[in-house]
């Protein structure tokens, strides 16, 4: 159970780790959509 | 439309393993209960639960991420390509630093994202909105652009093709394909008019003259005198220039003055008389409204603007010739 524990841990640790990676390209998708938008504009 | 207003990036996120913990009461369960073995059956059931549903919500959170990421990036490249349409449309040059500049600053993040992007729900194409910063007024100078090429006599080692206009030179540079300089001008007539030209000796033919305009007139030319000679006062001859070797960006359209339709009957003549008595020969309007002709198809404005000039000049000496 200790190893089910930690592997969960884990797990959760690498999902929130890639849930901020996604996060901050999405937050730098949105600016260079936003950029070309006014770009184009 | 803001995407940043749609996208809701503040998702509150949880990147810290040890954040979770917070779900548990703390009397109930230490900070270190993994470590402690989770001895206490209650608190262990109630700690896998939360770690459990906690788990749950980040990957909902993160499918939810992909997705939108995945849309952000089909918008993107829609958009991109409606740029590389309307550029395709309206082509500059790209020489400018800040295009480059700008270039590097739009690239970079979007080529960090589709390397970052594990996932793979998306694909870029490199951004290509470079000289998107020109003014439109220039574009619009650049998409006319016309080029004239006139056989000067061996003495005349100037730059200056005569056209009816009036031109102030404002510089001069020795290109690397071409020993010749290349002179450049501007329509001295009016400060607003936008016409530029240049001006260099074929590499092929070092006495035809490749005048390069850029841009239309804003106004009329100087004086009929003027625009009856426009091009015509020099010798023309039988040589064939070819396709002249500039290169430009935008649609161009060649006025070739070296290439007669027949040859001359009397060679001679060409390095005797002079360009505006050999104006009057019937061989060479013939020559001239065939090169026109020719030239006319190419573009329909500069087709309406030589078309009236064409009529203009032959009503003119029809009324002279009676």
């Amino acid at each position: 159970k200790d190893e089910a524990a930690s592997a969960l841990v884990d797990e959760l640790n690498r999902v929130s780790a890639e849930n901020k990676k996604l996060t901050e390209m999405l937050t730098v998708m949105c600016e260079n959509y936003n950029a070309l938008q006014n770009h184009l504009a | 439309m803001e995407y940043t207003s749609l996208v809701n990036t503040s998702l509150d996120l949880n990147s810290n393993p040890r954040n979770f913990l917070s779900l548990v009461p703390k009397k109930e369960v230490p900070n270190n209960f993994i470590e402690l073995g989770l001895r206490m059956s209650p608190v262990k059931d109630e700690a896998a639960s939360a770690l459990v549903d906690e788990l749950n919500r980040v990957s909902a959170e993160n499918k939810k991420l992909t997705e939108m990421l995945t849309v952000m990036c089909e918008n993107y490249n829609a958009l991109q390509n409606h740029l590389a349409d309307y550029m395709a449309k309206n082509p500059a040059p790209s020489d400018s630093t800040n295009n480059s500049s700008r270039k590097r600053k739009l690239e970079s993040p979007t080529n960090q994202v589709m390397i970052n992007n594990e996932r793979g729900n998306s694909e870029s194409s490199s951004s290509d909105e470079d000289s998107c910063k020109k003014p439109r007024q220039e574009q619009h100078i650049k998409a006319k652009i016309s080029r004239v090429c006139v056989r000067t006599e061996a003495s005349d080692t100037g730059l200056l093709v005569k056209d009816g206009y009036q031109w102030r030179k404002y510089g001069q540079k020795v290109t690397r394909d071409n020993p010749s300089p290349r002179a450049y001008f501007k329509c001295s007539h009016a400060p607003s008019c936008p016409v530029k030209k240049k001006v260099q000796r074929s590499v092929e033919d070092q006495s035809i003259l490749v005048a390069t305009y850029e841009g239309e007139h804003n106004h009329p030319s100087q004086s009929k005198h003027e625009q009856a000679s426009s091009g015509l006062n020099r010798t023309v001859t039988s040589t064939t220039l070819g396709s002249a070797s500039l290169s430009s960006s935008g649609p161009t359209i060649t006025l070739d003055l070296t290439t007669p339709p027949k040859p001359p009957t009397n060679p001679s003549d060409e390095t005797k008389v002079g360009g505006d008595r050999r104006v009057d020969t019937p061989e060479f309007q013939q020559f001239l409204v065939d090169q026109m002709a020719s030239s006319l198809t190419k573009d329909p404005s500069f087709k309406a603007a030589l078309a009236a000039a064409i009529s203009g000049r032959m009503v003119q000496q029809n009324q002279s010739q009676k």
